[in-house]
């Protein structure tokens, strides 16, 4: 799949932010960068939810489907940041 | 990571407007139409009761606001958020719902652009009593904006969120979990009438009618007490006879559902087969659940295969499931099983000798007996006889109405109404045994 735009990445973050699926743009350090595995898991989950088949690309359905109009309340609780394991 | 589920400990919850769209073709009476019938769709399969309050705090305020409006969820013009509400919980903003004033809200509107208001009341409503976003196909609860939802009269909710709201609450009493949601659709869109009206407490009006003296509208056994209507107005008795208040109650305040300008009813009788109340009135007739009335209704009388002018009176006759219907000097008898007249009918003079050939109304009582009412007087059959038993006519006001002979008498009617029922004239009233009626509005 083509990369996407610099725009739809941001707006993708954000609206995965707001709806519970990344944690929240302020949360921790700021700065704080997603890595692409992140990214792309949170894509699928949001994928998985919406009836979408779990790519976790950020496509063109992808992105339609996160300029549809919709609830404000998250989709899933606030993530928070992942502990791993050394 | 689901979230524990929260909801409310009370079934009874309390709603209002706070703040209405300011700028939408939506009139203000519309809004609250629309916001309680959102709510019903929920309160008709789980045990929650919504009424509106107005200048008082509410379990569920609900306000129309645009972009930053002090809670963590600004809303962004239209399109994007629409709308949100709060869980049940502790928080003061618990169950609070939002909707953005920026989105064209519509009702009933073809435009592909604007954004149904009952589709989102719905969903919003899900989340004040404690139902979070799904993933389900077919789910109301769906975070997504799916367009209009159908007509409000008639929207059942997805066999997916009434599991989830029994999960919650349980079983509203009546409802069947396994029985499918109805589906009809109406041929035209019934007019949305108006929520009932719960915001001022009008006292009675000075021209209610005198038990004593009136003749009735109605009479009917409904869950084994008698009502007996007179215009707006209608007196109660328990299974034991005892008049629950001599003052009347309004019918409007009672049997919700029934339109505003309605100046009394025909006739009404609680239907054997399902228990549900039907109202006569003209060429109309109103099926009632409990005291609300459902979706669909009125509808004309031409379905029992009646003749445009309504009924005088219905008798429900529970062995049979039958049910006559009278009108001037004809009867008609209906079997509700197969939801048709009996061959045969209408037919000229009651089946029973000595009940006059027209009637006010008629009900069968606990006793088995039918009772008939014309003017001040009533009939009496027996459970199985043919005809009137001796001794009839007698008074319905002394009879059942705990009054005097002297008051039901037309030149002695100057009794005011809620004046104490005087002793040893009736049956085991309350008067008989020196209590005082209690009284009863609603």
């Amino acid at each position: 799949a083509p990369a996407p735009r610099a725009e739809d990445l941001s707006l993708g973050v954000e609206w995965l932010s707001r709806f519970g699926y990344l944690p929240p743009a302020a949360d921790g350090a700021a700065g704080r960068l997603q890595t692409q595995e992140e990214l792309s898991e949170a894509i699928g989950a949001m994928q998985r939810f919406a009836g979408l088949e779990a790519t976790g690309v950020l496509d063109e359905a992808t992105l339609a489907l996160m300029r549809t109009p919709r609830c404000s309340l998250p989709d899933l609780p606030a993530a928070t940041p992942a502990r791993r394991r050394r | 990571q689901a979230p524990a589920p929260t909801r409310w400990n009370k079934r009874n919850l309390s709603w209002r407007v706070r703040r209405f769209p300011r700028d939408s073709p939506l009139g203000r009476d519309t809004v609250r139409a629309l916001m309680h019938y959102a709510l019903k769709v929920w309160g008709d399969v789980a045990p929650l009761n919504f009424h509106e309050v107005a200048g008082s705090p509410a379990d569920i305020h609900i306000d129309f606001s645009k972009a930053e409006h002090n809670d963590r969820y600004p809303f962004d013009g239209p399109g994007g958020t629409v709308a949100h509400a709060f869980l049940p919980g502790d928080r003061r903003a618990a169950g609070d719902t939002h909707f953005d004033d920026d989105e064209a809200w519509t009702f009933r509107s073809a435009d592909e652009h604007g954004m149904d208001l009952f589709a989102v009341a719905v969903h919003e409503f899900g989340h004040a009593i404690g139902l979070s976003h799904v993933a389900a196909a077919r789910s109301i609860m769906q975070p997504y904006y799916q367009g209009p939802v159908g007509d409000p009269l008639h929207y059942g909710l997805p066999y997916a969120d009434r599991v989830r709201v029994w999960q919650l609450y349980g079983v509203r009493e009546s409802v069947s979990p396994t029985a499918p949601p109805a589906t009809t659709e109406p041929k035209e869109p019934a007019l949305l009438p108006e929520p009932p009206d719960n915001r001022s407490s009008t006292p009675p009006r000075k021209d209610v009618p005198h038990r004593c003296t009136t003749h009735f509208d109605a009479v009917a056994q409904i869950r084994g007490e008698a009502f007996f209507f007179k215009g707006k107005y209608f007196w109660r008795l328990t299974r034991d006879r005892h008049l629950v208040s001599l003052q009347p109650a309004q019918v409007q305040r009672f049997w919700r559902g029934l339109p505003l300008h309605l100046d009394g009813v025909d006739a009404v009788y609680e239907r054997a087969i399902d228990h549900k109340i039907v109202f006569f009135k003209g060429d109309r007739y109103w099926v009632f659940k409990d005291t609300n009335v459902e979706e669909g209704f009125p509808r004309p009388v031409s379905d029992f295969g009646l003749p445009p002018g309504g009924v005088d009176a219905a008798l429900s006759w529970a062995h049979s499931d039958k049910t006559y219907f009278f009108k001037d000097q004809l009867y008609w008898r209906y079997d509700e099983h197969a939801r048709r007249m009996d061959p045969g009918h209408p037919a000229r003079s009651p089946p029973w000798r000595g009940v006059p050939s027209t009637l006010d109304d008629a009900m069968r009582w606990s006793d088995g007996a039918a009772y008939f009412f014309r003017g001040r007087e009533y009939w009496k059959v027996l459970d199985g006889e043919p005809a009137v038993a001796p001794g009839y006519p007698q008074s319905t006001a002394r009879d059942w109405l705990v009054c005097r002979d002297s008051q039901a008498d037309p030149a002695g009617a100057g009794a005011e109404a809620g004046a104490p029922a005087p002793p040893g004239q009736h049956d085991r009233s309350h008067s008989e045994d020196g209590y005082q009626v209690c009284a009863c509005s609603s």
